[in-house]
């Protein structure tokens, strides 16, 4: 481990993937330490950032009233990326991530209706694995595997999402639709 | 202190009889077995035949030929050794015997066995009055007042002899004491001098001999036995329950515990990790673990890897074992992404097929895969789908030319065993609920099926072909009934180094945190009856004439549930996944409710 | 938070292997 004085990084030469992961870690968080100028600063969320999230997040929503969707989505990733960007790793966990998953909620609906369905795929991925697993989640990742052809990973999407809220018309329509769309596939 | 040794060397041949029967006879008997009925039980094993594993046979390439038949040469080297020590250990058997034969000490030390039966030469299990009467006609012949007076003294004293024990043997058989002494000492005397001593022969303890002996002895527990103990204990050591080398088990298991979610799950990956396995390392220390890791994906991709073809038949050949250990610890870590590309990547490897759409139509046999996938007018991508079409159709879809060649491509592709899955349900056996805390299965009844045939909902198999036998031992042991199925037969994978049967891995998983909850479970017996039967989508037009349920053999899976079920009532959703580890497409991905009531 | 970053980096990474493998 040796520590260069002028780029103020720790490096590990050769060392493992995860090792190397971890070091990033460190040094990402002494930059930010560094960079911090005010001495007394607190793990509550830096009030400038979120404003200024809050107002890209906003003028996307404007985009998407005005039916822009282009503009919308735009504006929205800047947002995420303003909010990947500006929060210091201290800043609290909750709530970067209850923020994250609201504005990836609002891309997903943006990105499906555009028809980009991978992004809306992985975009669902992730909030699944970030824990969560609402309905709704479940019904747009049926819906974009069917659009993408997966009708297998399709089918285990809706059943799971049948067996968490087995009352749900829309996911069970979709797994009407889904298994026809298999018996098709299958020939 | 002074032990006798023996001197006579009458004792230690029979101590060496008994050591060489007790290694020879079961070895002898197991050897003519293996050469008898070995033939056949590689033939008439429970291995049903299939048509599939003749075509595979048929499109083995010649490099997979020659490397299998030197595999198999070693087995056969080895039945000679063995038979070399049979034969050795008859002989010394042969030589003992004669030796015991001909040593005329022995003899006399068996006529110190008193036999009263042999004295007064009546069978053994003769009655009283027999026993009786022999006595009285040998005395007669034998009492001294009646013997010839002309005798020489020494022959006189032999009858005399002869007399005596004549009556002793008499008394033993009917005098109660004597009778107590004979059966309890093996004399009528009561108890004789017994000479105990070492059945070593005279010559290994002598002074000369000794100096051998006492090096004899340190060699064997200085050097021979920690060796053949050292050698077996890390042999043990080294390897888990499930065949894999400890140190590649680390390495899996360090892989998973490390693993993030910003990975993304690959067959590349579970390629790469394999490639870091001891086995590899032991295999070909000269080698470094990427290029295992090329080797496998020639494999993968059908590219002849040069002067290291062997090397990369050999790897491949044991990345099965590794696979199934990979997989094995995925599942310990609940890890359900990780499982089931374990198993897609030991398909790829099997197939010789990477990962794609079109893999189901990709493993056929003669596909032209370029012409395919650019050609292939609506998307085609499982087997079903290309059975629609009519044989000609298929053979331009697949760019096959030869109409020969076409019909073994359609002979396999209808002989890929599809499961359908007709009931599935959690069962306590004895219980028509399952009961809190009681231990369930998971009870499947599936229709091994072609690609080809017509479609029918499970509904259309009655009830009645899907009842176990409610008999007591179905109820104490429910798998019983699974094993009386048939094994597998062997897959068609022609480009897979060595013969194999593949199994099903049922992987099962909770729905709510999507993790899978038990290691996984091997079915390997399932009758392929039913792919015989023609049923084709193509000709069969409306379901209830055709279809007669008797004419289909319905197959069962258990899978035993790790763990008791849960206390309180309520529906609890479990996910379960039956891959093939042979085919791309045969998988099973259903979810099973358990419904827990009083 | 680094970690939530690194797998929400990882979507543009899992969208060309999927489109890829698809």
């Amino acid at each position: 481990l040796n520590y260069n004085s002028n780029s103020k990084l720790l490096e590990v030469p050769g060392c493992s993937e995860d090792v190397e992961m971890n070091i990033q870690q460190i040094n990402k968080l002494t930059q930010d330490l560094v960079a911090e100028n005010n001495p007394n600063f607190t793990p509550q969320p830096h009030d400038d950032s979120t404003s200024m999230i809050k107002k890209l997040f906003e003028s996307g929503l404007k985009n998407l009233q005005q039916q822009k969707m282009a503009e919308a989505l735009k504006s929205i990733n800047l947002a995420i990326e303003m909010a990947q960007r500006k929060r210091a790793p201290w800043e609290a966990f909750a709530v970067q991530l209850q923020e994250l998953q609201f504005m990836l909620k609002n891309r997903v609906d943006l990105s499906l209706i555009q028809g980009k369905f991978m992004d809306g795929l992985q975009d669902l991925d992730f909030l699944q694995n970030t824990g969560l697993n609402s309905s709704d989640v479940f019904i747009r990742k049926t819906d974009a595997l069917m659009k993408l052809k997966q009708y297998e990973l399709a089918r285990s999407e809706v059943e799971r999402g049948l067996s968490l809220d087995p009352t749900n018309i829309k996911l069970k329509s979709l797994h009407i639709e889904n298994s026809r769309r298999l018996a098709e596939y299958n020939g | 202190q002074s032990y006798d040794y023996d001197e006579g060397s009458e004792t230690w041949p029979f101590f060496m009889l008994a050591v060489l029967c007790v290694i020879l006879v079961p070895l002898t008997i197991m050897q003519l077995w293996e050469a008898l009925a070995g033939g056949e039980k590689d033939r008439s094993s429970q291995h049903q035949q299939h048509v599939l594993g003749d075509l595979s046979e048929r499109y083995t390439g010649n490099d997979v030929r020659t490397f299998r038949a030197k595999y198999a040469a070693k087995k056969s080297k080895w039945l000679a050794k063995r038979n070399l020590v049979i034969i050795a250990g008859w002989t010394i058997v042969a030589y003992l015997v004669q030796h015991i034969g001909s040593n005329d000490a022995i003899k006399d030390a068996a006529t110190l066995l008193f036999d009263p039966y042999a004295l007064l030469d009546i069978s053994a299990s003769s009655t009283d009055r027999e026993i009786r009467s022999a006595y009285r006609k040998l005395s007669i012949k034998f009492h001294p007042d009646k013997l010839a007076k002309d005798l020489k003294p020494e022959e006189r004293s032999v009858l005399e002899e002869q007399y005596v024990m004549i009556t002793k043997a008499y008394k033993a058989l009917t005098d109660e004491i004597t009778r107590e002494n004979y059966l309890k000492y093996g004399h009528p005397d009561g108890p004789q001098a017994t000479s105990h001593g070492i059945a070593l022969p005279k010559f290994l303890v002598d002074s000369s001999a000794s100096l051998v002996m006492i090096v004899g002895y340190i060699a064997l527990l200085g050097f021979i036995l920690p060796f053949f103990v050292s050698r077996w204990w890390s042999k043990t050591q080294s390897m888990t329950k499930k065949g894999i080398h400890v140190k590649s088990a680390s390495y899996f298991s360090d892989r998973l515990f490390n693993f993030k979610p910003s990975q993304v799950v690959t067959t590349q990956l579970m390629i790469r990790w394999i490639s870091h396995s001891e086995e590899f390392k032991l295999m070909f220390p000269a080698l470094a673990p990427n290029i295992f890791e090329t080797l496998l994906h020639d494999h993968i991709n059908r590219k002849h890897s040069g002067n290291l073809q062997t090397t990369k038949f050999r790897i491949v050949a044991k990345s099965h074992i590794l696979l199934f250990g990979l997989l094995d610890i995925a599942t310990t870590f609940r890890n359900l992404e990780i499982s089931n590309a374990a198993i897609d990547t030991l398909k790829a490897l099997v197939q010789a097929i990477p990962l794609s759409p079109y893999s189901q139509i990709l493993q056929l046999p003669n596909v032209d895969a370029k012409r395919f996938v650019e050609g292939s007018v609506d998307d085609i991508r499982t087997l079903g789908k290309l059975f629609t079409y009519d044989d000609a159709k298929i053979g331009k879809i697949l760019g096959i030319e030869d109409a020969t060649q076409l019909q073994e491509t359609l002979t396999v592709a209808s002989n890929i065993p599809y499961l359908k899955l007709i009931r599935a349900e959690f069962k306590v056996p004895g219980e028509s609920v399952i009961t809190p805390l009681s231990t369930p299965h998971i009870s499947l009844k599936v229709l091994v099926r072609s690609a080809k045939h017509k479609f029918f909902s499970p509904n259309m198999i009655p009830d009645e072909m899907c009842q176990d036998e409610q008999d007591f031992d179905s109820l104490r042991d429910p798998f019983a009934s699974v094993s009386e199925q048939p094994k597998l037969p062997q897959s068609f994978a022609p480009y897979f180094p060595a013969k194999r049967s593949g199994c099903w891995c049922a992987l099962v998983v909770l729905q709510k945190d999507g993790k899978v909850i038990q290691t996984p479970m091997l079915i390997d017996r399932l009758s392929f009856a039913n792919l015989s039967q023609d049923f084709d989508k193509r000709t069969v037009k409306d379901l209830d004439k055709d279809f007669n349920p008797e004419n289909w053999a319905v197959g069962t899976i258990k899978i035993p549930f790790s763990q008791p079920a849960p206390e309180e009532k309520g529906d609890y959703f479990f996910r379960v996944i039956i891959k093939s580890t042979e085919y791309f497409g045969p998988d099973l991905d259903f979810t099973v409710s358990m419904a827990v009531r009083e | 938070n680094q970690a939530l970053k690194r797998r929400f980096q990882a979507i543009l990474l899992r969208k060309e292997v999927y489109s890829e493998q698809w």
